[in-house]
């Protein structure tokens, strides 16, 4: 069916998710993002694209999450590294 | 730049395609063979790395292994179809999948193709990624998360930018040996791109050819904020942030459920308000849509709405429809005449009705659609254009008329075309752009 309009700012925090601005979340604590840090890797996100890093979703943000692009996260950390090697070898 | 901290601890490579693309026709194997070996000569050229095609026999024991994959594919980054993700490539290390490099295969692939993906600059930024290096926020790099777009016509001349080549630089080192710098030993042996270099089967149209930056839209609407333009049998659909949901059209017949087979042209659309029900207008019938899904009962003929013209004549078709954000009345436009609605409970003609609809001033008489925002501004389009009338003003001092393809479809602002002096002794320049 015609979906209602996808809400923006889930998807903004589970892209900031995927590609490393954001720790993902943590299932056995079910603890949710804070505002303060949702805002804070936003900015970290607009300022690795270049783009004015105003802490919100604003249309720039939103039109570059939708830019196609690379699967790999911007922010890698040793648990990333450590996953791909587990994944394959199990 | 950024690396990982891994690199290979070897600069003889072996690499092997281990499949092709499907969707795209063009992309035939051995111009993906032509495209990976360049995509890794680029990062040969640069340093003391060598990549060797692997032979037939250890085609599956190969350091980079290059697969096209749809969807889950056994790695834990699964594929999302066209658009979104379109490729990942594991870092160099001694785990089994370490510098394996898989492209989205529901992308549509090109090369020397504005219509697609440009596989050549994808594969480089992810031979980047298989050779060690993270993702760059350095503008020029390819190796920004984000796709850039084609890097060039010719792939043989393609050079790194500089910041890529300073990160794959500090993992392996400045180049040495000047005189082979190739990913295929000997430097003869490079592959020349296939023959024709770039076949196109008019007779088969590709989806993605229906270019968006052309205009000529049948059909735009307003649909809970999203707006949907419609063209032949596709359409297009943007988001309320005003970012296309992708650049390729999608087939009208795979989302609205319930029209007729082989339907080629939407003649007007619009979101009644009363009740969210979406209204098509086709030639001189007309379907209801509870969502997505035509209603029983329709069609129904258009001459439901009473749609007589001045002359007397009944109107054959619509040519746009909408409803005003500023009264909330439905308007149907045809033959350069319109007609007004109120839909609150139930449809009834305003009386009055027709008018011309060149009282709207400054605005195409025959658009091909007409929607409106809820600020209650009316936008007309017409071929590549649209214009903005001012919530509640039939005639502003002036409309300005503005580019659909840039405004909406994303396209690039033409480049103005300035032309030599005036023949006829005038003096003046022109100044020509694709959407003027």
């Amino acid at each position: 069916h015609l979906a209602p309009m996808p809400d923006q700012y889930s998807r903004g925090v589970d892209w900031l998710s995927r590609y490393g601005y954001l720790p993902p979340p943590d299932p056995r604590t079910g603890q949710l993002q804070s505002k303060e840090g949702i805002e804070k890797a936003i900015k970290e996100m607009q300022r690795f694209a270049g783009l004015k890093d105003t802490g919100k979703l604003d249309s720039d943000t939103l039109k570059l999450m939708n830019t196609p692009r690379c699967s790999l996260p911007d922010i890698i950390g040793s648990k990333d590294l450590l996953k791909k090697r587990r994944r394959k070898r199990r | 730049y950024a690396t990982v901290g891994l690199r290979w601890k070897k600069s003889e490579l072996t690499w092997s395609i281990q499949n092709y693309p499907s969707l795209h026709p063009f992309l035939k194997p051995d111009y993906v063979h032509y495209i990976m070996t360049h995509a890794l000569k680029a990062w040969s050229d640069v340093t003391n790395l060598n990549f060797q095609a692997a032979s037939s026999s250890e085609q599956n024991r190969a350091d980079i292994m290059i697969s096209f994959a749809r969807s889950l594919h056994d790695d834990g980054y699964p594929f999302d179809g066209k658009g979104g993700t379109l490729a990942h490539a594991f870092f160099p290390g001694d785990y089994e999948v370490a510098g394996d490099t898989h492209f989205d295969d529901e992308e549509s692939w090109t090369y020397k193709d504005d219509s697609g993906t440009d596989l050549f600059a994808v594969a480089v930024h992810e031979f980047g990624h298989a050779l060690g290096l993270s993702h760059s926020s350095t503008s020029p790099s390819i190796m920004r998360p984000y796709y850039q777009g084609a890097v060039g016509d010719d792939i043989e001349a393609y050079i790194l930018p500089d910041d890529d080549r300073h990160a794959i630089q500090s993992l392996y080192g400045i180049k040495i040996s000047t005189p082979t710098t190739s990913p295929n030993k000997p430097t003869s042996q490079l592959p020349k791109p296939p023959n024709p270099p770039h076949p196109k089967v008019p007779s088969q149209p590709d989806p993605s050819i229906q270019n968006r930056c052309e205009g000529g839209f049948d059909a735009v609407a307003n649909i809970r904020g999203e707006i949907f333009f419609f063209k032949g049998p596709y359409f297009w659909r943007i988001q309320r942030s005003r970012s296309l949901v992708s650049l390729q059209p999608a087939l009208i017949k795979n989302f609205w459920m319930g029209l007729p087979p082989g339907t080629d042209k939407i003649d007007a659309v619009y979101e009644r308000k009363s009740d969210s029900r979406i209204i098509f207008f086709i030639g001189s019938q007309y379907w209801v849509f509870k969502d997505t899904a035509a209603m029983s009962g329709y069609p129904r003929p258009l001459s439901d709405w009473g749609l007589i013209s001045h002359d007397g004549k009944e109107a054959k078709s619509v040519e746009a429809a909408f409803v005003w954000a500023h009264n909330g009345k439905t308007y149907i436009f045809s033959g350069g005449e319109f007609w007004r609605f109120s839909e609150a409970e139930k449809r009834h003609q305003d009386a009055g009705y027709p008018r011309f609809s060149s009282l709207w001033k400054g605005v195409p008489s025959n658009p091909d659609d007409i929607i409106t925002g809820e600020e209650g501004d009316a936008y007309f389009f017409k071929n590549n254009s649209y214009w903005v009338v001012k919530s509640g003003e039939l005639d502003q001092d002036s409309v300005t008329r503005k580019s659909t393809a840039v405004d909406w479809m994303e396209c690039p602002e033409p480049t103005p075309t300035t032309l030599p002096g005036n023949p006829r002794g005038r003096g003046g320049d022109c100044n020509c752009g694709i959407s003027g």
